[in-house]
């Protein structure tokens, strides 16, 4: 996709998460990443008030998949008045949990020797598609047999590459695989897996007219509440 | 390659969802 890419799970573009107003001065940027197996959140610092900052730290709230620092923030010199710095906090999954309003929405703390700030991001959850997401092909069918109809999501995604194996190729960069694939009555159905870092298992069904730029997803999955935002990270994907 | 009876059954579980 972009130029310099890395192949890999797709990563959106950094954007504001602490405006400087907010921050008395510290502006912070920022994403989340899953590379070689891990989670990161790539942050910018920016001083934008008239005096040095130092000491920083970072504490996220519980949160509904544990996500938590796995080192502490490694900023080590004093960050002067316009200088920005880059980091890249690696995270794990075995913080505390609770239930988040969205889901995906993680309470970040963070401190410098001005004061304390806090702010709300989101996260897309294919940082949280692991690498062995690949069920196995009687384990699917017996799961998408056994998972009631009332649990199946439908979602469309407009826009999306141009052929299953477009498709398939992206959505397995970030961890989605395909199980089997099919073609009937000229359309093309893909079979999917994805397995979140807590263990829960998502299945998928993404169907496919030739020459529509359209593609139908359907969800299964035990937890019916993730759903809506593993279509939106898939969304994310099958866009970028 | 061994048929497991498993391209048959996704084969029936594509078709039964193009025409339920």
């Amino acid at each position: 996709s972009g130029t310099g890419a890395i192949i890999g799970s797709y990563v959106a573009p950094k954007s504001v998460w602490l405006h400087a107003m907010k921050g008395k001065g510290l502006e912070i940027s920022g994403t989340f990443a899953r590379r070689s197996g891990a989670v990161f959140m790539d942050l910018q610092f920016t001083n934008r008030a008239l005096q040095v900052m130092s000491d920083f730290a970072i504490q996220f709230n519980r949160n509904s998949f544990g996500l938590a620092p796995a080192a502490p923030l490694q900023i080590l010199t004093p960050l002067a008045p316009n200088q920005s710095t880059e980091v890249s906090l690696p995270l794990n999954t075995v913080g505390s949990v609770m239930k988040m309003e969205p889901l995906n929405n993680l309470q970040v703390a963070v401190k410098n020797n001005i004061d304390v700030f806090y702010f709300s991001v989101v996260y897309p959850l294919h940082i949280l598609f692991v690498e062995d997401g690949k069920m196995e092909r009687q384990m699917f069918l017996a799961t998408w047999k056994d998972i009631p109809n009332e649990n199946e999501a439908q979602f469309q995604v407009r826009d999306c590459p141009p052929s299953p194996d477009a498709v398939s190729n992206k959505l397995q960069a970030s961890n989605v695989f395909t199980v089997a694939r099919r073609t009937v009555e000229g359309q093309d159905m893909l079979y999917q897996s994805i397995k979140l870092t807590n263990g829960i298992w998502l299945l998928a069904e993404l169907r496919m007219q030739p020459g529509s730029p359209s593609c139908a997803v359907s969800l299964k999955c035990r937890a019916p509440e993730v759903s809506p935002f593993i279509f939106q990270a898939i969304e994310m994907v099958l866009k970028n | 390659e061994l048929d497991d009876g498993l391209d048959e059954a996704f084969s029936r579980l594509a078709e039964s969802r193009t025409n339920p």
